[in-house]
């Protein structure tokens, strides 16, 4: 089963048309393995993206020499979804 | 498990076990109203199976309610179990939808990516697309919400197979959009097309793949404002509405455009609710509150529908 241990939910959110292009070639960076959840819109709309722990300095660091504002949507991904399972395991008894 | 379909537990996910269950369970309550149709098999081989609710007639004008093609919004699968119960137990007190039944069907298909959503259970927990190999490549699957044969293709989808957005490698390539496309096409009398992801809080009709407006754009808008203004009174949740490509981003290849294209002038694509919190990891507590007012919004549309025949 695929685990996400110390994945963030990054909440980036676009200041002008340079962060949204800046935001846009982050993206395309097939090498961070970034997931976006909620994608690149406009100025002023949240973008959010699930960033793995092994890359996550680099994407932290290429947002804040770029002056781009985030922050974290969520903290660890994996105790979420651990919280997830619990729940739905905790229905499930009679 | 349940034993009937009043013990379920909506508030709850579940499986897609549990899902298919809860299908034959609400159709041998509801044996002359509610019916299964199997429209095909997924790569894996599941069922596609969509819920038919009908009062009579003989291919009636229809409204078409998809739910799950992204495989991890789980809220929608969640929410199309609560409509499916709501349909039945509104039907005959509610006065608009049981207007809306004598004369139109509704299908509901709740697990449109059933393979995506199994995998979600087994596997990874953030599964998006279909499971099907991609020849040459060691990454999995197609975006079925890029493999409508609606500006397919063009820019708005990616060609790489290691995507989240990947278009495939032809329009229909995926048996989960091809067997809604011969259904749609040889039912040929559907009305209205919904189609239900998460989580962004926006309700869009087409255009995705061009800028150039429909001709039903001001209409289309109206009632998206008012189905927005219905959903908003209940919760005060917050909708964006507009054509794909002005509210979210030039998207190709997407169910709603090929629709509209064939003709379903009521083609509209929702986005459900998001915290600001969770994504697509909402809490089960709020799968009830997200349905709820999605209804409101699905009654509009519906309602336009019904009392604007073309």
């Amino acid at each position: 089963k695929v685990t996400f241990e110390g994945h963030k939910v990054l909440r980036i959110v676009p200041k002008d048309e340079v962060q949204l292009s800046l935001i846009k070639d982050l993206e395309e960076m097939m090498e961070f393995e970034l997931d976006f959840w909620r994608g690149l819109t406009t100025v002023s709309n949240p973008v959010d993206v699930r960033v793995p722990s092994h890359v996550l300095n680099s994407v932290k660091d290429y947002l804040e020499t770029q002056n781009i504002e985030y922050s974290t949507m969520i903290e660890d991904l994996q105790i979420l979804l651990d919280m997830e399972q619990k729940v739905m395991a905790g229905a499930r008894v009679p | 498990q349940p034993q009937n379909t009043d013990s379920f537990d909506f508030a709850n996910y579940h499986t897609l076990e549990e899902i298919y269950s809860f299908q034959d369970l609400l159709v041998a309550e509801n044996p002359n109203f509610v019916s299964k149709i199997v429209i095909g098999q997924s790569y894996e081989g599941r069922p596609l199976n969509v819920l038919k609710f009908s009062t009579g007639g003989t291919n009636r004008p229809a409204i078409w309610i998809d739910t799950g093609i992204h495989s991890r919004e789980w809220v929608t699968q969640a929410s199309g179990l609560w409509f499916a119960k709501k349909i039945v137990t509104d039907y005959g007190t509610d006065p608009t939808l049981t207007a809306i039944l004598s004369q139109l069907d509704i299908f509901l298909e709740i697990a449109t990516n059933p393979d995506g959503y199994a995998f979600t259970h087994s596997s990874n927990r953030m599964w998006r697309k279909t499971r099907k190999p991609n020849p040459g490549s060691s990454c999995v699957g197609v975006d079925p919400n890029r493999n409508w044969d609606a500006g397919f293709g063009e820019p708005g989808a990616s060609s790489s197979p290691c995507s989240e957005t990947y278009r495939g490698p032809s329009a229909n390539s995926e048996s989960e959009v091809k067997s809604i496309v011969d259904f749609v096409k040889s039912h040929a009398n559907i009305k209205a097309f919904i189609s239900i992801h998460s989580y962004s809080q926006m309700l869009m009709y087409p255009y995705g793949y061009k800028t150039t407006p429909t001709n039903d754009a001001a209409e289309l808008h109206k009632v998206a404002q008012k189905a927005v203004s219905d959903l908003t009174s209940l919760y005060g949740t917050k909708y964006t509405y507009g054509s794909i490509i002005d509210t979210i981003y030039q998207a190709s290849g997407g169910s709603i455009d090929w629709t509209y294209n064939q003709g379903i002038k009521y083609s509209y694509t929702f986005e459900l609710r998001d915290t600001g919190q969770y994504g697509f990891l909402l809490p089960a507590t709020q799968i009830i509150p997200t349905a709820q007012e999605t209804w409101l919004a699905l009654m509009t549309i519906m309602d336009h529908t019904l009392k604007n025949p073309y």
